[in-house]
């Protein structure tokens, strides 16, 4: 694997707080999970509005998807399994290379 | 170009390295490759200087790609710029005109550690690898560690913070190379480019304020012309405006710098995408994205050719 499978299980998932106060509890538990931020680079911008992208980890993932559905903060999912997106990047450079 | 060589994939630092060897060897009329320095872990720090050789006076443009490391995609374009350079310099008059009149100063990958550790360890690695011995964390933002409004807003002094911009101002040895090589030639340099990734945008002074260039109305204008460039290729739209109001505001940057030391035009381009993918850009659109930055570039280099 990729990495040693760091990944398996990881997601990135898309926020866009509807309100301050949604931001808040947002920028709280990114702090508290420690989360990799993918947009925008620091936590200090989000705010209502704002476009955020984070990379979860796997074994953080189920918890803090509980919080934000605890919340109420609507969340889309952009990457299920970021092992699985980089495995499958590489599988379809070795068919290229193949080709 | 280099012998199964392809610009549709993303390189490892080793193979993009090899294939600037090979090109400065191949090249010799047009391309000159050298270092300005170390990087924190002693790799070099290589330039190419782009651009027909000449006795005569000219101006550069300055071109730097991957300041973070996990943006891919900034290398890849910086690659696919020298190839397109060197494919097109003698059918297309634009490119001739460019590489006759003016230096390209690229440099393919600008945090070279960071770069090596994203393909080893971490995909995601956006700093520098500089160590500080007072805390656990590495790294410094190596767009946040410029000598311009250093560490206010949009930047933070904790170590761990993926904004981190470093103990003092040039701290990270790659920065300091960089702003050294630039001081010295900042009379020639017209232009300074940097590569990031993902938002779709193209952007320019200022990060750190809300505030109007003085040379507002050239810079906009060149700006709009190139996202039109852009959008003509595959109907893709960038935004584009000051850094502060059209992504944040942020202390500490390249571009900024760059302006403040008296270079006209400086832009931050924001690649793709807008989210889908994000820093995962599938090889596959690797050629779709570096072709139709590679319009928006050329739109402004021809801008800089004309009298604002």
């Amino acid at each position: 694997y990729l990495y040693n499978n760091r990944y398996a299980g990881d997601k990135v998932i898309r926020l866009v707080p509807e309100t301050e106060g949604e931001a808040h509890v947002l920028k709280n538990i990114c702090h508290q999970f420690k989360v990799d931020l993918w947009q925008p680079s620091s936590i200090s911008y989000v705010s209502e509005g704002t476009v955020t992208d984070v990379h979860i980890p796997q074994n953080g993932s189920q918890i803090l998807l509980a919080f934000l559905q605890q919340a109420n903060i609507q969340y889309t999912v952009l990457i299920a399994d970021l092992q699985k997106a980089l495995e499958k990047g590489n599988s379809l450079r070795a068919q290229r290379n193949r080709r | 170009s280099l012998p199964g060589y392809s610009y549709e994939v993303y390189h490892s630092l080793e193979e993009i390295q090899n294939w600037m060897h090979y090109l400065n060897k191949t090249h010799p009329g047009l391309i000159h490759m050298f270092s300005i320095g170390k990087s924190y872990e002693g790799r070099s720090l290589f330039i190419l200087k782009l651009g027909r050789r000449s006795r005569a006076y000219k101006r550069a443009v300055w071109i730097d790609c991957g300041i973070h490391a996990r943006e891919w995609i900034g290398p890849a374009f910086c690659q696919w710029f020298v190839k397109e350079a060197l494919q097109t310099y003698r059918s297309d008059p634009a490119m001739r005109k460019m590489l006759n009149h003016l230096y390209f100063y690229i440099m393919p990958v600008f945090n070279v550690d960071g770069y090596h550790f994203s393909w080893t360890n971490d995909r995601f690695w956006r700093k520098t690898r500089s160590r500080n011995s007072r805390f656990r964390c590495r790294g410094v933002d190596a767009n946040r560690n410029w000598k311009v409004n250093w560490c206010d807003e949009g930047a933070s002094f904790h170590p761990c913070d993926d904004t981190y911009c470093g103990p003092f101002p040039e701290s990270e040895p790659e920065v300091k190379a960089v702003a050294h090589f630039l001081r010295k030639r900042r009379k020639h340099i017209r232009a300074y480019l940097s590569f990031h990734a993902y938002a779709q945008m193209l952007l320019y002074p200022y990060s750190y304020k809300y505030a109007k260039i003085p040379n507002f109305s050239c810079v906009e204008s060149a700006a709009y012309n190139a996202v039109i460039a852009l959008h003509s290729a595959y109907g893709v739209r960038y935004r584009h405006g000051p850094a502060s109001s059209t992504l944040y505001v942020s202390s500490g940057s390249s571009m900024d710098w760059a302006y403040k030391n008296g270079i006209p035009y400086a832009f931050a381009f924001e690649l793709r995408d807008t989210g889908h993918f994000g820093f995962l850009l599938p090889e596959s659109l690797i050629k779709p994205t570096c072709t139709e930055t590679m319009l928006a570039v050329k739109n402004i280099t021809m801008h800089l050719l004309k009298k604002c």
